[in-house]
């Protein structure tokens, strides 16, 4: 038996928002620590990565680890079903061929169930390195997505730099140029405001757009962003999920930019 | 496409 409830089920709302248009469909490991999906996108271009911990979760019951194949434009058709106040449960038995979706109202007046086939999907296992990263930054998830959709209007690229000054994001195309620079930040009122660099050596990369833009569909997640970056490795986009987890989106630097 | 296979070369490896 499977079943996970989240009070907060705006969050698994959210998460779909965030992967959807990058996967079409991914199997969720459900085990005794929690839920992990590991999985390129349907061009084989970027790897995403979501870990839900059992802890974050106000019920968590996985007796056997058990391997769900979803689809998820179906899962998602069947979210946004789910109020944003809604309480979400998923649940499954041991060698079901379905999941189970309960959305409960805050007050427990409306009780809806959806039921979803499962798929058997033969899905390469990856392995993610251990790596150590010359750069490491932290920015605002909303500055980060703004200068992603900004940066979109020059050109397929975009240049991410870092230095011990700060980060800049440059594009290039047949309307002109394009440079944002932000530089670290002295003191903040607010944590999630700040732009932190931690640099070991500056790394300069040219990133798709395209991409970047999908990834930034995390950003209702969480305040903040992390970029960690080091050469010739795939550049690592890290959303946290309240206390529950995170999202990490890799993306191969490109090549002969 | 080359960055695919740096990816995929990337996770597999490990």
């Amino acid at each position: 038996m499977f079943e996970a409830r989240l009070v907060q089920g705006s969050l698994l709302k959210k998460v779909m928002e965030a992967i959807k248009d990058l996967l079409n469909e991914a199997s969720f490991d459900c085990a005794h620590s929690g839920i992990l999906l590991q999985a390129m996108d349907n061009s084989h271009v970027s790897l995403v990565s979501l870990n839900l911990r059992k802890e974050g979760f106000d019920k968590y019951r996985c007796d056997r680890n058990i391997v769900m194949g979803m689809n998820l434009t179906s899962m998602s058709k069947i979210l946004k079903c789910a109020s944003n106040d809604d309480i979400i449960t998923m649940k499954a038995q041991d060698s079901a061929d379905t999941v189970t979706f309960v959305f409960e109202s805050p007050n427990q007046e409306k009780v809806s169930e959806y039921e979803m086939k499962l798929m058997n999907l033969d899905q390469d296992q990856l392995g993610i390195p251990e790596t150590e990263y010359c750069c490491i930054i932290k920015l605002p998830s909303g500055e980060f997505a703004r200068i992603c959709r900004d940066l979109s209007q020059f050109g397929e690229s975009i240049v991410i730099s870092c230095t011990k000054e700060g980060v800049k994001f440059s594009a290039a195309g047949d309307i002109g140029t394009a440079n944002i620079k932000l530089a670290q930040t002295g003191t903040v009122d607010k944590e999630e405001d700040a732009v932190i660099v931690d640099m070991q050596e500056p790394v300069t990369l040219t990133f798709s757009c395209k991409y970047l833009n999908m990834f930034t569909k995390a950003t209702p997640l969480s305040p903040q962003v992390c970029l960690s970056m080091s050469p010739d490795v795939p550049l690592v986009v890290e959303y946290k999920i309240g206390e529950i987890g995170h999202i990490r989106y890799y993306l191969a630097p490109r090549i002969g930019d | 496409n080359t960055e695919q296979e740096e990816l995929e070369e990337y996770f597999k490896d490990s």
